[in-house]
């Protein structure tokens, strides 16, 4: 979800 | 940033190089799926919302541009370009956005890990990339007669899906809370769909033919 590490993949 | 993130990252942005040479050297879209092209646009432009809001890295800004421009550009040339849109074959490319574009809205409505619109516009980027080759895979089931660079180009959509789910089984067991079952299980949904298409495409790289899709 946003703000967690999934984010920093495109 | 393990090594499977990295060259599916770098699969990923070769896929879509393929595709930009095709057109842009050949100034021939012929097999390309407008829709696909299309629905990987709407992609990308609801999941890099975070652009705005969050910086993560430098690599990742710039990734994340890249995919963004240069999708909406393939788009641009496929529509506008007064020789590419020529070979463009609109009869055969009959898929309806709205049949995947609605169902996948309404799931990110239903199941997504926080209800807002940053995180509801993030999982529907998920699921509509899962399904969003369906066109392109409709459309070379179709045409049957399929060029190299469109070949190498849904070869390397596949492969970049395949390594991320090895970069998410690296992670799970380096990381600790990695667990996301919405990504992974999209993901995995995505990655089955090329499944078919990989079986042709290694027999006929076996055989050393042309690749053909049977009808």
């Amino acid at each position: 979800s946003v703000n967690d590490d999934v984010h920093d993949e495109l | 940033m393990n090594i499977f993130r990295l060259a599916g990252d770098m699969t990923h942005l070769a896929s879509v190089l393929v595709l930009l040479l095709k057109i842009h050297t050949i100034k021939s879209c012929a097999g390309i799926s407008l829709k696909t092209q299309e629905l990987y646009a709407l992609v990308f432009a609801t999941r890099y919302l975070d652009l705005f809001t969050d910086y993560i890295s430098l690599y990742n800004t710039l990734m994340k541009l890249i995919f963004l421009v240069s999708s909406f550009s393939i788009v641009w040339y496929i529509r506008h370009h007064k020789i590419v849109r020529r070979s463009y074959d609109k009869d055969q490319d009959t898929f309806r956005h709205y049949f995947l574009v609605l169902p996948c809205f309404l799931l990110a409505l239903v199941i997504n890990e926080k209800f807002t619109v940053k995180e509801i516009m993030w999982t529907f980027s998920l699921y509509l990339e899962a399904v969003a080759i369906l066109p392109q895979l409709v459309l070379l089931q179709r045409t049957r007669n399929i060029d190299n660079l469109t070949g190498q180009y849904v070869f390397l959509l596949g492969a970049y899906r395949s390594l991320y789910i090895l970069n998410w089984i690296y992670r799970y067991f380096t990381e600790p809370h990695y667990v996301h079952w919405i990504t992974w299980i999209s993901g995995l949904v995505q990655t089955l769909l090329y499944a078919d298409f990989f079986y042709y495409y290694f027999q006929s790289w076996k055989n050393n033919v042309k690749l053909e899709l049977p009808a």
